[in-house]
């Protein structure tokens, strides 16, 4: 019942400036501190690519189930963000050990010789984020002051 | 502006410094190291030395990175957007991080008051630069370099240091301020910037969920207003253009996260949302009017024998945020009202009252929809005390013949069809969860159905089947009509 | 008229709260794990 109402003059111009905008649309990176490697770049795929993020994508739960080497690549791929949390907080449960001086994920790769209140000495297995792969490490001494 | 000779090359000269500080790889993130030598440099150069040059180094830092990326958005000879984007960051990220950092360091450390008049200084100069240039390259305005300063900035200042979540409150509130100033009336061409700002997920955060005691609802709620206020024209005549529906799908995406995390806030204000909206965009009154308490369970409304009655809610008055008196304009109108209900004088006061409302003769645009607004809710809150101060309930026997019944009954009949339309509306927007006023209107609404002396009006509030609505002539006027009317009955039973 | 609330890519029956991975009133999508910043320990920010 109430009909159209024409525009006013003054909305007409706003109607324009907004229409100009509408060809130039803030892009999803634009409100994201910048990603060294993956920024938030949506593009188009195959509609029949999975378009939305999977289910509960973004629960340890999830995380868990992930691949060591996955976990690696977002632990140093996607830093400061949810993702490499999530994928510290999986590493961890699979008995992984952030070493904070060397910056790199230890795992005993036996019983180590020596455990004292301040390390412990045996091998390891470490992931050299430079190489990018996983190293042996022989008499490796983990002390438990850089125990991140 | 009379620059003092020499300042921009100083500031142009300082600000690449620092850009260049802040992106060189050694400094790696925390650039707060070459902070301290670069206030020395800015000393130096005498930059610190009066508030109005701080002024003019950062209106001139601001348009410097705006023309920076305006030149490198405009390159032709590199289109490829993912790449150019990130290099205007560089540069805008770095004057944020100067920013961040002066506001952060100035005065000493625990003496808030030189902190948010530095920020406020700044968002001020932003804000106004912003201004300028939209005003002054209409079509050819770039959004981007403002919304990424904006957030970059909240960002830094949001981050969890004692010293900020000391002056967060403040932050906040100057925040909301200049996303006032840059509201879409005033700059529509920042307005999918604008949008995206103050629906920004720390943003949403810090305002209405950790912020303590909804401080920042209403400044929250004033920036939904300012939203609402200027799409209404453009939703208001049901066509919407492309960038139009943009707005509209964007703003839907925001209502639909308010609805489902913050349904409190919608209810506390949605009577000031309602009363900008058009009245005849049903889907988004109808997605704020839908929101309800969290603790609250809601009863089936298909329940068969739903006893309305019985819900101890319904004794409850909703809270509202609008002082509705304060809106019932002029005064002497106010006067009249109140002393119509209070003692059924001046007789004169129920044939003025559409004249009281009517503001021009044009079709679609003849009342004054606020004044209806509040003189309904007004008159209804009186009503319900006026029966809980004779120690009733509000009941289809309770709310008839009174002042207050008079007047709602007066405008059934007296207003045209596009003034019954905006009352109805009026009355519509009160009928929410259960509560006090949702009882009330609901009563009243089937009163006004079974009094009415023409279908007209009949026809305007309900077509629900206990009232024969299959029998009246209305239905039957057009075998299309007919149609429509059935399989929308359909699609509700 | 209007439009269909259940295509705008929100999960609006999530039991957790929608905002803090809401990707915007342009996204068709909520951020993913990687969009969203956090506060983790300073030692893991490596490059």
């Amino acid at each position: 019942p109430l009909g159209a109402v024409p525009l006013q003059k003054e909305h007409q111009q706003q109607f324009q400036l907004m229409e100009a905008a509408y060809y130039h649309m803030p892009h999803p990176s634009d409100t994201e501190r910048i990603r060294t490697y993956l920024p938030r770049n949506p593009c188009n795929t195959p509609s029949y690519y999975i378009q939305a993020p999977l289910f509960n994508s973004d629960t340890p739960e999830f995380y868990q189930r992930l691949g060591t080497e996955t976990l690696f690549f977002v632990f140093y791929y996607m830093e400061g963000t949810k993702a490499q949390y999530l994928a510290a907080k999986a590493l961890k449960k699979q008995s992984w050990r952030f070493h904070t001086k060397y910056m790199m994920w230890f795992q005993r790769h036996e019983e180590p010789k020596i455990i004292n209140e301040e390390y412990e000495q045996g091998t390891y297995i470490y992931f050299d984020y430079e190489k990018w792969g996983q190293r042996k490490k022989e008499g490796f001494t983990f002390e438990y002051k850089y125990l991140e | 502006y009379e620059d003092p000779p020499g300042l921009v090359e100083k500031t142009d000269f300082l600000l690449r410094e620092w850009i260049n500080i802040y992106n060189s790889q050694h400094q790696g993130r925390d650039s707060t190291k070459a902070f301290s030598i670069f206030v020395h440099q800015m000393n130096v150069h005498g930059i610190l030395k009066t508030d109005d040059l701080i002024t003019r180094f950062f209106r001139l830092s601001t348009q410097l990175c705006v023309e920076t990326v305006y030149r490198a958005l405009l390159d032709k000879s590199n289109a490829n957007m993912t790449l150019i984007r990130p290099k205007c960051y560089h540069t805008l990220d770095a004057f944020v991080r100067l920013v961040s950092l002066l506001v952060k360091h100035s005065g000493d450390a625990n003496n808030t008051t030189t902190k948010i008049h530095l920020l406020n200084k700044v968002l001020g100069i932003v804000a106004g630069c912003l201004l300028q240039d939209h005003d002054t390259r209409t079509v050819d305005f770039q959004q981007m370099p403002y919304q990424r300063i904006f957030t970059m900035l909240f960002l830094e200042l949001n981050a969890p240091e004692p010293i900020l979540e000391a002056i967060n409150l403040h932050v906040l509130t100057a925040y909301c301020h200049t996303f006032h100033i840059l509201r879409p009336s005033k700059a529509a061409g920042f307005c999918y910037a604008w949008l995206e700002l103050i629906s920004h997920r720390v943003f949403i955060g810090r305002m209405l969920a950790t912020t303590p005691q909804q401080k920042c609802w209403s400044l929250y709620a004033q920036l939904l207003v300012d939203l609402f206020r200027y799409l209404a024209p453009f939703l208001r005549n049901a066509e919407l253009a492309k960038p139009v529906t943009m707005l509209y799908k964007g703003t839907l995406r925001v209502l639909l996260v308010l609805l489902h995390d913050f349904p409190e806030f919608l209810c506390d204000y949605y009577y000031g949302f309602c009363d900008v909206i058009p009245p005849n965009c049903i889907q988004m009154r109808n997605l704020i009017l839908s929101a309800f308490p969290r603790t609250m369970r809601l009863p089936d409304p298909f329940i068969p024998n739903l006893k309305v009655d019985m819900l101890p809610e319904i004794s409850y008055a909703p809270r509202i945020n609008t002082n509705i008196s304060l809106t019932i304009s002029p005064a002497q109108f106010k006067k009249d009202l109140d002393s119509y209900l209070k003692a059924r004088a001046p007789v004169t006061f129920l044939s003025e009252l559409r004249s009281n409302l009517q503001i021009s003769n044009e079709p679609g645009v003849r009342y004054n929809i606020s004044l209806m607004n509040a003189l309904v809710l007004y008159v209804g809150t009186q009503a319900i005390a006026y029966i809980r101060n004779k120690g009733l309930t509000p009941s289809m026997s309770t709310i008839a013949h009174s002042a207050h019944m008079d007047i709602f009954q007066n405008l059934t009949v007296d207003l045209d069809t596009e003034g019954r339309y905006l009352f109805f509306n009026a009355m519509a927007n009160q009928l929410r969860y259960p509560n006090s006023h949702t009882h009330y209107f609901s009563c009243t609404f089937l009163y006004l159905f079974a009094e009415a002396n023409t279908e007209v009006i009949q026809e305007q509030i309900t077509r629900n089947p206990t009232y024969k609505f299959w029998q009246h002539q209305f239905v039957h006027c057009a075998p299309e009509i007919e149609k429509l009317f059935e399989s929308v009955a359909r699609s509700c039973f | 008229l209007g439009q269909d609330l259940t295509a705008l890519g929100l999960n609006l029956n999530s039991p957790e709260n929608l905002y803090p991975s809401f990707g915007g009133p342009w996204a068709d999508h909520p951020c993913r794990p990687q969009d969203v910043d956090f506060h983790v320990p300073p030692e893991y920010l490596i490059n």
